[in-house]
Formats: C-alpha cells, sequence, structure tokens
C-alpha cells in the first residue's frame, strides 16, 4: 500500500510541469523515504533527477517499494484540474495497476477523485556518480530563465564560460553574437538575489539552448538555480525545492566543432 | 552545426 498526503498539492504540480516538455512516460519510484523519478530524453542528452523526501508530505505511508509508470500528457491534463490551494493525495495498492489522486480544498469543499491507469515503463538507469565540480554558481532562477530565453534570437548554442571575470553565456548566429556576464553580487539583503560563484578553475563549455529552456521550467519551484560545471562533463542544473529534495537536470555538452 | 554528446557516454548505464 502506497498512500501520500501533500498539503500544498502544487509542488507536485510544478514538478509535472518542469519535466514534461523532456520526457513522455516516466517512472515515480515511491520508498520510505522519498518519491523520486530518474529519466533521460529520447535522445539521451539531458536526465532528469527528482527527489521528493517522505518529510515534505503530511502522511506517508509505503509499505513495500514500487514504481508508479506515467503518462506525464495525461497527468498533466488531471493536474490542470488542481486548484492551487488544494490539498493532493495520492494512492496505489502493491500491485501498482492504478493510481488513485485527489484534490481537496478545505475552503470550497470540493473533492475530486481520479484513476489512473499506470503502465510498465522499462527504464534504463544511468549511475550518476558523485563528482566535485570545478565550478558552482548559484544564482536567482528567474534571471537564469531570463538570459536562456533572451539568448535564443541569437542563436541555437550557448556558450557557458566561468572564469575570475563571473559567469557568462554567449550565444553566436547569423545576426551576430550576444554576451550576458553575471558577476558575484551578494549585496542585496535578500539571499535570494545573491549570485555566487565558487570557481576552482576556469570552465567553457556548449549547450543547446533548446534544452537549458526546457529546464526553466522549473523556476516556480524555486528562487535559486544552482549550476556546476567541470571540463567535458554534462552541466548539472539544480533547482532545490525547500529543503525537501530537488529537481536536478543534467546536459551532455556539445563536441567541440 | 557540432553534435551533442550522449549521457551514456558520461554515466553509463546501471
Amino acid at each position: 500500500m502506497f498512500e501520500a498526503r501533500l498539503a500544498n498539492g502544487n509542488i507536485f504540480k510544478m514538478i509535472v510541469e518542469s519535466i514534461r516538455e523532456l520526457v513522455v512516460d516516466v517512472n515515480i519510484d515511491c520508498s520510505t523515504e522519498e518519491l523520486s523519478i530518474q529519466c533521460m530524453d529520447s535522445a539521451h542528452v539531458a536526465l532528469v533527477s527528482m527527489s521528493l523526501s517522505q518529510s515534505a508530505f503530511d502522511h506517508f505511508r509505503c509499505d513495500r517499494s514500487l514504481s508508479l509508470g506515467l503518462n506525464l500528457p495525461n497527468v498533466s491534463k488531471i493536474f490542470k484540474m488542481m486548484g492551487r490551494d488544494d490539498t493532493m493525495v495520492l494512492k496505489a495498492e502493491d500491485s501498482a495497476d492504478k493510481l488513485m489522486l485527489m484534490f481537496e480544498n478545505d475552503k470550497s469543499g470540493t473533492i475530486a477523485d481520479f484513476e489512473l491507469k499506470l503502465m510498465a515503463i522499462e527504464a534504463e538507469q544511468l549511475g550518476v556518480p558523485d563528482t566535485a565540480y570545478k565550478c558552482s554558481i548559484s544564482m536567482p532562477s528567474s534571471e537564469f530563465q531570463r538570459i536562456v530565453r533572451d539568448l535564443q534570437v541569437m542563436g541555437d548554442t550557448c556558450k557557458i564560460s566561468c572564469t575570475k571575470e563571473g559567469l557568462k553565456f554567449s550565444a553566436t548566429g547569423q545576426i551576430g553574437t550576444g554576451n550576458i556576464l553575471m558577476r558575484q553580487n551578494v549585496a542585496s539583503e535578500k539571499e535570494e538575489d545573491h549570485v555566487t560563484i565558487d570557481m576552482e578553475e576556469p570552465v567553457e563549455l556548449n549547450f543547446a539552448l533548446r534544452y537549458l529552456n526546457f529546464f526553466t521550467k522549473a523556476t516556480p519551484l524555486s528562487p535559486t538555480v544552482i549550476l556546476k560545471m567541470s571540463p567535458g562533463l554534462p552541466i548539472v542544473i539544480e533547482y532545490p525545492i525547500e529543503q525537501l529534495g530537488h529537481v536536478k537536470y543534467y546536459l551532455a555538452p556539445k563536441m567541440e566543432e | 552545426q557540432n553534435r551533442q554528446y550522449n549521457l551514456d557516454a558520461f554515466f553509463g548505464l546501471k
């Protein structure tokens, strides 16, 4: 038996929104500790890793680890019917052939319930090593979203370079070149406005802007985003969900021409 | 156009 109740159901809706443009069918793995997802996009250049701790839930019971195989377009349609302040309840039997979803709202007194057929999804799990990265940058997630959205008018590829100067995003195309430099900035009283750059050695890597833009769908989940880079390794783009979990994206760099 | 690496090359399947 799996049963979980999340007072702020909107968090789960935002998680679904943050991955649905990258993958269609996905397993949500339930254990006694957490709900988690690990999946790759069909081109195998990006990986999403999500974790939401059992402590995020008001009630969490998972007798036996199970995988809920979901079709995200269908899940997304159901979540469109969830109100902003609704509590979400998930339930599944150990056989896990269907998932019950309930959206409750005490104020309006409404209870919506849905039964969703589950699928058996064959998932390849990647062994992601725990690496010490050469550069780690924390910045406002809204600023990152604006930069990768704006640079799309210049080209398809974004060069991200971290140097002593700061963190530079560059794109080149037919009309010319654009560079946006973020310097370290800890002047604001609000910590979520800070830009912190922790650099052991300079790193410069190229990435597809299309993917970086997919990742910014997670912006509503977190005021800050953490970027981690090492030469020749996939970039990590992490959106922490309070102290309760995260959505992390890994994107393979482009090969040098 | 420069190609994107494949993630399998970095992490490998479990």
